[in-house]
């Protein structure tokens, strides 16, 4: 998906990171992320926001991405990624 | 619930604007002090928390606007983007502090368009101050996406969600139901305006109103802050950077709710370091507020200190080590808030605080971290930690607190014709712009 353009300096991954929608970058692989997890986080953070669970960086999904907002994430830390059964 | 939920195990929080928009010719102190007082005011009316403005460096929570990487983890972007954010309860140091992005165009009463509305913004993140967290429902202050203006602060109430949340943390107050669903009106609309505080009196100033550049003061104290000078049925109050509201004094009973009608005067008034309340004495007895309303099952009388039942000079917490004092003519008393009783080997010579006089009228702290002790028209500073008053003192109290030149008065002798009216001749009206003073009252 194209970053969103009202993010301010923030590609649209590194929103999905900062809010919680997806885990910390991998310190070995650095910033790659898998494209199954990037969906599913989409999906998260649009089914959050009230959109339609497209799983991709649509209109809808930028301009949310694009409002102000608080700073906290939606998802805190430590409760994304696969739990422990 | 996605994290574990924290929250204060306190009920009395402080709070203080540390620092304020830099380029807000809009929202002035008063009125961003204001804005954050009726932000907290939404959770406080319905959970059981109380929130109290404090001068010091030591609040609860600390609010701050700040731009960029301020150093906690959260930096800000600029315009848009993120604009605020708070820290949960918990054992952190910065917990329930709030910032705000100094970047953002904050407003208050103006259109969507203008920039982002600081009330709203504040009631969400104190949301999280108090250890909520966002949630995605749509009518919640608490989705962390900014909705545009709230509407006017005396008015807003949060939706039946958030309450419910909120209850989930706190439980309920006293004074609220919790059974009050979306859609059905209250019994009756909570006397919003009632909490505001309000020393401006629509009527004439009466004519037993005290000159206030030629007493001396029942009472002094420091609350919330700022200075309260009392006379008779009457008080001055002055801001934290020692600014007076108005030249006209307050009646007591139009601000302190509560007091008998027929008190015509306080002995001495100090705010409870612990809880932030405030006591007033008269003779033997003694009265204690929640803010500007009285407690219930006051008066009561002095003896609960522990003191004798003939009255109190003076009242104060030193800030060197948090306990209150007493005075009463030459001796004095230290009683400890948190145990609730007197230190022992109390009373001792009110001597030992040297340079003061006996027969205090009061005193109190002040936010430079002195004490300071008023007698007739005059007052000492005792500097930090010291018990010796400073050299150079006594000063006036007229001159270097209440805006008193050394030979004005508020009025001119109701006794003797006003030569200015009558004759023309303006010399003799005293002119406050000579004295490089213009005061104003006003509110937020």
């Amino acid at each position: 998906g194209a970053a969103p353009s009202g993010t301010a300096q923030l590609d649209s991954v590194d929103w999905l990171s900062r809010f919680g929608y997806l885990p910390s970058p991998d310190p070995v692989t650095g910033q790659l992320q898998t494209q199954e997890a990037l969906t599913r986080a989409i999906r998260a953070m649009q089914r959050f926001g009230g959109l339609k669970e497209t799983g991709i960086f649509d209109q809808d999904t930028l301009l949310l991405m694009g409002t102000p907002r608080c700073s906290l994430p939606d998802v805190p830390e430590g409760s994304t990624g696969r739990s422990r059964r | 619930a996605l994290m574990p939920q924290s929250k204060w195990n306190k009920r009395h929080l402080s709070w203080r604007v540390r620092t304020f928009p830099k380029d807000s010719a809009l929202l002035g102190h008063d009125t961003v002090r204001a804005l954050m007082h009726y932000a907290l005011k939404v959770w406080s009316d319905i959970a059981p928390l109380n929130f109290h403005e404090v001068a010091g460096s030591d609040a609860d929570i600390q609010i701050d606007f700040t731009k960029a990487d301020h150093e906690d983890g959260y930096p800000f972007d600029g315009p848009g983007g993120t604009v605020a954010h708070a820290f949960f309860p918990g054992e952190k140091f910065s917990a329930g502090d709030t910032h705000f992005d100094d970047d953002e165009a904050w407003t208050f009463r103006s259109p969507d368009a203008d920039g982002v509305d600081l009330f709203a913004v504040a009631v969400h993140e104190f949301g999280h101050a108090i250890g909520l967290i966002h949630t995605s429902a749509v009518e919640s202050i608490m989705r962390p996406y900014y909705q545009g203006p709230v509407g006017d602060p005396l008015k807003y109430h949060l939706t039946y969600e958030d309450k419910v949340r909120v209850w989930q943390l706190y439980g309920v107050r006293d004074s609220v139901s919790h059974t009050d669903r979306p859609g059905v009106p209250p019994p009756t609309e909570p006397p919003v305006l009632g909490d505001v505080p309000n020393n401006r009196s629509t009527l004439p100033m009466a004519r037993d109103a005290p000159d206030r550049c030629s007493s001396h003061f029942d009472a002094v104290a420091q609350i919330r802050g700022e200075a309260f000078f009392f006379k008779g049925k009457y008080f001055w109050r002055l801001t934290r950077e020692k600014h007076l509201v108005s030249l006209r004094p307050a009646q007591i009973h139009r601000f302190w709710r509560g007091l008998p009608p027929s008190l015509d005067g306080v002995d001495a008034v100090y705010e409870r370091a612990a809880d932030h309340k405030i006591v007033f004495f008269k003779g033997s007895r003694y009265w204690l507020f929640k803010d500007n309303i009285m407690e219930e099952g006051y008066p009561r009388p002095i003896s609960d200190f522990g003191l004798p039942l003939d009255g109190v000079d003076a009242a104060f917490v030193w800030l060197h080590n948090h306990k209150t004092y007493f005075f009463r003519e030459r001796r004095y008393w230290r009683y400890d808030e948190q145990l609730r009783q007197m230190d022992p080997g109390y009373p001792k010579a009110s001597a030992l605080w040297k340079g003061l006089p006996p027969d205090l009228d009061d005193a109190m702290s002040w936010s430079d971290g002195s004490s300071y002790f008023f007698k007739g028209r005059e007052y000492w500073r005792v500097p930090g930690s010291a018990v010796e008053a400073e050299p150079g003192f006594p000063r006036l109290t007229s001159t270097d607190w209440l805006l008193c030149s050394q030979m004005q008065a508020d009025s001119p002798d109701p006794e003797a014709p006003d030569a200015a009216a009558t004759t023309g001749d303006t010399r003799r009206q005293p002119d406050r712009a000579h004295d490089g003073y213009e005061v104003c009252s006003c509110t937020s």
